[in-house]
């Protein structure tokens, strides 16, 4: 199983529909302070299901919706897709494409495929895949150098995800 | 899940024996239980001695070696049970010149088994990616993505 | 004591109104007290907007932006009350290369006033010192004073 | 009044006598990842005073006596000893030097101009420099990021200290 897409549409400082194929091997962001490149981590972990806004760097959910800028007006949904390949195993498919949705009315959408599904579901197919709700696949700006000054209990944590 | 526990938690450990001399150019380092009688509770310790130096308490390491240690533990967990794929935002700023090249040298391998989305400002990251993403913010503060030749490429500087 | 802190708030946000548009090239950023009718207790708010940004709050804000918005607030004090002298660990770290010209610029204005001793990476923030000092460790893990010339200097490359 | 001089002695990594002529203007300190810059901070900190061993990266304050490495024994004594100039109105002579020792035994020496003084007097020297106890005037690696985002409470404090 591979990634093979991400596309972000409303999703924080991305008011268009952006897309990054994503190949094997690295793909590197660069670019200026605060143009937008650590937003792109903040859409893989919530597209993998993450229910903590302050885990996004936000202080509720909705934080993730663009807020509008100068003459643009706020947007009503931020959506984001990650599309997976080599799936066959997995899901029967050869593609997989897994949404989420979340309008400023505070509702949600998950979907699989296009067809909606629950959280549930998707935080299943993640756990599938061997990332699961492994905390160590993301690592976020400035989190590296406190990993080895984490509690014991904390690093038992973490191989246990591994096991 | 005892059982599986001790085994990730030996083969992690003798992975990391074997990254850690390499991130830091010699060094060693190891993985202890806290209390080896509660081996089903028990925290697990990351016991790091950088080259030529004395095992030093963990908050007495600089903050580049503190880094490089993370990585080293990282990575052996990677390397035992690789991740599909690996996101790292700009786990490369406290690190010098010479730990970068050792650690894009280590990321060459862990690629072969996960595909790696990395935000990094240092070239020699750069230019060791497969595919490289440039993101700017226009006047209006929406960001875009603008394909970046390396020849040219100055952080910081792409004014849209 | 009252009087001379609401002097000191007013003085600092004069001072951070001119600060910050220089350091972030535009935008603006204000003191607030929480309370506004309780000034002896009250704590202090720090409202920034960066250029063509709507006002976010802080924790929206980038790595880069976070480090360049305090360094505005610091700034905005060290000009109302210098400080003998200033010392500052790697604080350029999270920087790309405009904000690192506009962060050296400012410097330049400081040190009128106070001397600063600064820990840095960057290249171009050693070449705006009076005095660049090498420090490396040697075989033995002692750390030595090293004369550098900027010419020839490679981070971390420093092998003794 | 400015700083003339700092020499370090037994401090952390920095088991020989070495000393910093330190200008007007700018000092940068320069050199590859553990090789003992932030050593040189901490060392400031120190003979200004500071008691918490936190706040030196250590866990007990005999952490910062050079702790020996390869076939090097540990030292018996921390000296930190920093110099001023200028300071006729401060203390009534050109030159202030100021030097805090510590022994593996947990006794503290401090000095001003060679004479044995307390920990009050060093204390009282530098408020006099309008140093005080300015948190601000020092800034740990890593830690300008936090400032931003610190409670409004500890950013009045900041201005207190400057007021
Ligand atoms: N909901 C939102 N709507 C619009 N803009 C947003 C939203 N959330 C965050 N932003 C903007 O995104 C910017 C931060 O982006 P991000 O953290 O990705 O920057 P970065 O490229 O990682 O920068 P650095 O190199 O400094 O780490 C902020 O300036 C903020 O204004
Ligand atoms: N009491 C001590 N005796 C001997 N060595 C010590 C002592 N305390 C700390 N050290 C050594 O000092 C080193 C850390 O130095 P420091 O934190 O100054 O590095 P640095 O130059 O700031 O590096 P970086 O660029 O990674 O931040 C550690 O490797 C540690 O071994
Ligand atoms: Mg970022
Ligand atoms: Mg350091």
């Amino acid at each position: 199983m591979r990634t093979k897409n991400l596309s972000l549409r409303g999703f924080k400082s991305f008011m268009d529909k952006s897309s990054f194929q994503i190949p094997p091997g690295i793909s590197a962001f660069v670019g200026p302070n605060g143009c937008g490149k650590s937003n792109v981590v903040d859409a893989i972990r919530w597209v993998m299901g993450e229910q903590s806004p302050k885990q996004l760097r936000g202080r509720q959910m909705e934080d993730v919706i663009f807020s509008g800028a100068g003459s643009l007006k706020p947007l009503g949904m931020a959506e984001v897709t990650l599309t997976l390949e080599d799936t066959e195993e997995l899901y029967g498919t050869s593609e997989v494409s897994v949404t989420r949705r979340l309008y400023r009315s505070n509702e949600s959408e998950y979907l699989i495929n296009n067809s909606p599904c629950r959280l549930k579901d998707i935080q299943d197919l993640f756990m599938g895949t061997g990332l699961g709700n492994r905390s160590y696949s993301i690592i976020a700006q400035g989190e590296i150098g406190s990993i080895i000054e984490q509690k014991p209990e904390e690093t038992r944590r973490l191989l246990e995800e591994a096991a | 899940s005892r059982r599986r526990f001790l085994s990730t938690l030996t083969q992690v450990d003798e992975q990391l024996k074997k990254v850690f001399p390499i991130l830091f150019n010699g060094g060693s380092a190891r993985l202890r239980l806290v209390d080896e009688s509660l081996p089903l509770e028990s925290g697990v310790l990351v016991e790091v001695q950088p080259p030529g130096k004395r095992l030093v308490h963990m908050g007495l390491l600089s903050g580049g070696e503190k880094a490089l240690a993370a990585m080293a533990l990282l990575f052996a967990i990677y390397l035992i049970k690789p991740s599909p794929f690996i996101v790292m935002d700009e786990v490369d700023a406290p690190l010098d010149e010479a730990n970068t090249d050792r650690f894009n040298n280590l990321l060459q391998e862990i690629k072969k088994s996960s595909q790696i989305i990395m935000v990094t400002h240092n070239r020699k990251t750069m230019e060791i990616a497969e595919r490289l993403y440039g993101i700017v913010m226009n006047k209006t503060s929406v960001s875009k993505i603008v394909s970046v030749d390396l020849k040219d490429y100055q952080p910081g500087s792409e004014e849209m």
